[in-house]
């Protein structure tokens, strides 16, 4: 039965969506039946394997209880996409009777299909983001070490604490990871000292994924790094990424 | 009569609370009285400005009908800040009576104070950005000219559109301004062509935001960018822009 792990952080722009698809392809190609969820209304992971308008989504499963739409990527990997149309639709979720419960009930439907379940998680603290963590056994944090982290970290992890108090115990912070990195830069620097000073209680993964302009490309020609770019440290940061994950 | 704009993309990390805050910046050293506010939960802007923990914030000004706080940052800068704690009244404001229309009746209440009044909003289509575009006479939107750029564009001015069609007819986009840029890097320079392809009806800013370590330092040390770097690249950028927004 799948372990469900939301890629959480409700600071914009941090690499929530590069972790799953590249997370996700490391996953599949050491052998894992993989299924990425798409619970961002800018249904950029979708946009970023080619799926774009789809007829069937999240959102339409979630409040008519229909079946997961499950498109295949590759053998391994399976999508369930969103595009723009869960914003229209996002208040009728946050109202309707069990809402933030809907995600673990059509999850369970398809659990046993596979062997990781990876949330995209949106850049809010809405309706969806709560849909995910209580769907989760675990959540990963990417983690940009520039000025909002400083105090961002706190309120996510004050919300993790809420869902585990209210609604979902078992939920695990599995770990951080620090992204859009340049190792040589002060400012990463020493927010990533400050970050390892006062969170010692979580787990930081080793692998730190460094900016790149090859993960930029990748996105624009709608490939994960593995398909345009095995070669680069971008992918190996990645796969090294899975290893770390699957090891703990 | 203060002029009211808002800073809007739902795409996280483009740009848009560092476009205020030293766009703000820029219009109050060229003589105007500016008034910043922060329509994010995250509270970015108001965090980059040392205020943590507001006891009176943006949140509870549309609830209770309260005066908006106004906080001096200079004598021609204003901050009205948020945090975290709107996050969890959000869902109060979305389904209040008049939801939409409340920031605006609170800016009017203070607009013959300013001559601009800058909205910082969140990376997300939900009531805080409804209610900035609903109060605004104006919109600039930042772009990050990467592979979200592609489609995300498209279903920002479509909700554009539909507020100018159902609530404000007089909403007018103001402008696009590239940031975040690397101005050498293909897949900025490919997509920077194809956005200014698409969307001839729209004005590009001539100055371009580029990628600066500067910008990040001066958020870590909690200053606009003119008193942290007045020399900088980045401050020469955005005291560039602040003259184009006033030109047209
Ligand atoms: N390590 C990296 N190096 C360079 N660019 C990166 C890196 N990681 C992500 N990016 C780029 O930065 C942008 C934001 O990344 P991404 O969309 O993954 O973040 P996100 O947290 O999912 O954003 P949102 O909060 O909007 O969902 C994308 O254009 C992506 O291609
Ligand atoms: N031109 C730039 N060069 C380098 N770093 C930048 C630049 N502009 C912004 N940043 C940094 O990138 C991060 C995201 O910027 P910012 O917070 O302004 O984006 P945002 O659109 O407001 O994000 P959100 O969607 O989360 O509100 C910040 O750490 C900021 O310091
Ligand atoms: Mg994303
Ligand atoms: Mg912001």
């Amino acid at each position: 039965k799948a372990q469900i792990i939301s890629i959480v952080n409700h600071k914009g722009g941090v690499g929530k969506t590069t972790t799953v698809i590249n997370l996700g392809k490391a996953l599949s190609l050491l052998g894992n039946r993989v299924l990425l969820i798409d619970m961002d209304s800018q249904g950029n992971l979708s946009q970023c394997f080619g799926v774009h308008d789809p007829q069937e989504q999240v959102i339409d499963s979630l409040l008519d209880n229909s079946p997961l739409p499950l498109i295949e990527i590759t053998e391994n990997l399976y999508l369930t996409p969103s595009d723009i149309r869960m914003a229209y639709r996002e208040s009728e979720l946050a109202n309707s009777i069990g809402a933030d419960r809907r995600l673990t009930l059509k999850l369970e439907e398809v659990r046993d299909k596979f062997d990781f379940i990876l949330i995209d998680c949106p850049p809010s603290l809405g309706i969806c983001t709560t849909c995910s963590l209580v769907a989760s056994n675990y959540c990963v944090v990417p983690i940009q070490p520039e000025a909002s982290a400083y105090h961002g970290v706190e309120s996510l992890f004050n919300r993790i604490a809420e869902i585990r108090t209210y609604i979902n115990p078992l939920l695990v912070v599995k770990g951080i990871v620090f992204t859009m990195v340049h190792k040589n830069q002060s400012v990463h620097k020493s927010m990533m000292a400050h970050i390892r000073e006062n969170y010692r209680n979580f787990h930081l993964y080793e692998t730190i994924i460094e900016v790149s302009t090859v993960i930029k490309q990748s996105q624009v020609a709608k490939e994960d790094l593995f398909t345009y770019a095995p070669k680069s440290i971008s992918w190996q940061q990645y796969y090294h990424l899975a290893h770390e994950i699957i090891a703990l």
